[in-house]
């Protein structure tokens, strides 16, 4: 199973809809303070069934949709879309590719999709569950949380990983 | 003692060991199963960078830490891989060598994950096969584009995306 | 309602708005007494970095609340002097153009207070007029040596003192 | 008021005995990993009369002393002199030139001195006491405390300054 792309519109300063293509291997997001690279990790975050606002640095839905900003209009939704190769079958759906998408509106409304059919978000977890593991995604700023946890709760990271 | 966790903590800390050694360039490192009968037994991790005394880890350096917390992650990926792995500036405490030895480690494992890393940092930046700029226009509203390392220049410290001419 | 912390307060309030607006390049911040009649009033902080809306504190990117906690400092230090400041790695998060902007602010208040500033960072060490390195040799002990600018290399994101010949 | 110049001996990574002195203006302190530049941090804060141990990163008096490594003996002893210009009577000490040490033994004794007169802890307490603001000293990864501080927490720092 690999990522293939991420599309996102809306999505905290994500203004412009935008594109970002996964190749395997390596790759690299730079630039500088405030201009949307954790935004990034975020958005993937999001769109796999997050909801911790804590994770996500805010405190209400609101925050999660573009506010505006210079001469721009605050936008109504956020939309993030991941699009996965599933030709190994890790996610327990029988496509070769998936698409994950969520949105979420001012009113505080989400909608979850897989490949463009309307789900429920424990659908969406069901569908990510072999990703669930807490070491998937390291935020800024926690990569020694594992060392600041009490040892009880360390346990929890192997029992992701058993 | 469920047997399943006792295989997995093993595995886990038998690469933990090795993997701070490599990302350190030398000494040595366990994970300790407080109480092995108990199913609720907390995990202590042992930190003894190169040349140094066995210490409390609080006494580890902030790139210490960084780096011990990373070596526990490698284990973790080894024994049981995710398909990719978000890492959002886990480099930004390192010092040059260590960051070097770091990508190397992701390079070995890219084989088998795929790897998005934010960083300021040039050298991690050498690791990547694929490279995105984020910028920000002046609504607050964020840019992405496909760069080249030669766009990037190391100019005090983080890295500054340039274009360059032809 | 203390007087003198009003006074304070307000002094500080001023520089604050200003600092960060120097650090940022531009933006506004302010900050805010919750309850000017209260004597256990708590103090908000708004940041808006330039180009952006005024937003939860929260949402700050890891490079903006740095700078924004620095503004806040050069603020209580232009209030109320202390001689001397140690700041240990206060610009890991900074991006390049953030670095030089710090490194300003903190050559004009060097006239009135001693800075010690701990770094990885060649742009932030271009602010001192004095430079030590050190090192840990093979029993765990630490050896600092007076360098020069130029025993610095910036290779791969963080400084690295080299031996320079003659 | 100003420093002059700081002698460790026996300090956490300090096996050698090191003099740092510290002209005017802005000195900066660079090397790798844990090569002991926070440890000079810690033993500024340390001489000066801190009580706090996670302050300095460490549990018991013990932990301050060189425990040894490679091939060399722990040390029995932690001693830190921090010598200060005093001309304009910033410290409550009629004397031009000021030092203050502190020592620590592995019984978990400590004594403190005054340009060589042995004194109490609150001795130096009070000495010190125009320098004890929350922002003399701003440790690794703590940067950012004051925003994570809830708003009620933050107005110490203004007393501080006040
Ligand atoms: N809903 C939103 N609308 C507009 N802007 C937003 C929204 N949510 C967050 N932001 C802005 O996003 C910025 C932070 O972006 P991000 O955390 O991705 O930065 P970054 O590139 O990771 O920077 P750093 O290198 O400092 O970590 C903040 O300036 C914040 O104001
Ligand atoms: N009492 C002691 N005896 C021997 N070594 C010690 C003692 N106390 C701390 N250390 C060592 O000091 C090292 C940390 O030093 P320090 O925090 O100054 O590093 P640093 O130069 O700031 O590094 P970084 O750039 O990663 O922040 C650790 O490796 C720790 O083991
Ligand atoms: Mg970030
Ligand atoms: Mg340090």
């Amino acid at each position: 199973m690999y990522l293939k792309r991420l599309e996102i519109q809306g999505f905290k300063t994500f203004a412009n809809r935008t594109v970002i293509e996964f190749p395997l291997g390596v790759t690299a997001i730079v630039g500088p303070n405030g201009s949307g690279k954790s935004n990034v990790t975020d958005a993937i975050r999001w769109v796999l069934g997050e909801q911790s606002f804590s994770a996500l640095r805010c405190r209400r839905t609101e925050d999660l949709i573009y506010s505006g900003g210079g001469k721009r209009a605050a936008q109504g939704m956020a939309e993030v879309a991941l699009t996965i190769d599933n030709t190994d079958r890790t996610l327990p759906l029988d496509f070769n590719e998936v698409t994950i998408m969520r949105r979420s509106f001012r009113s505080g409304e989400n909608e979850y999709f897989l490949n463009k059919n309307k789900v429920r978000l424990r659908d969406i977890q069901e569908a990510t569950s072999p990703l669930a593991s807490s070491y998937t995604l390291i935020n800024q700023g926690l990569v020694d949380a594992a060392l600041t946890l009490r040892p009880e709760e360390r346990r929890s990271l192997f029992e992701d990983a058993a | 003692m469920n047997s399943r966790f006792a295989q997995t903590f093993s595995a886990v800390a038998e690469e933990f060991s090795q993997a701070f050694t490599r990302l350190f360039g030398g000494g040595t490192a366990q994970l300790i199963l407080n109480d092995p009968n108990s199913s609720e037994s907390g995990i202590d991790i042992i930190a003894q960078p190169p040349g140094k005394r066995r210490q409390p880890l609080s006494l580890l350096s902030g790139g210490e830490r960084s780096l011990t917390a990373v070596a526990l992650l490698v284990a973790l990926l080894k024994v049981n891989p995710t398909p990719f792995c978000v890492m959002d500036e886990v480099d930004a405490a390192l010092d040059e060598a260590n960051v070097v030895r770091l990508r190397e480690q992701l390079l070995e494992m890219s084989q088998h994950t795929q790897f998005v890393l934010v960083t300021h940092n040039r050298g991690t930046v050498e690791a990547a096969s694929t490279l995105y700029g984020v910028t920000m226009n002046p609504d607050g509203a964020s840019k992405i584009l496909s760069i080249r390392l030669d766009q990037l220049v190391d100019d005090g410290g983080a890295v500054r995306i340039v274009e360059t001419v032809g």
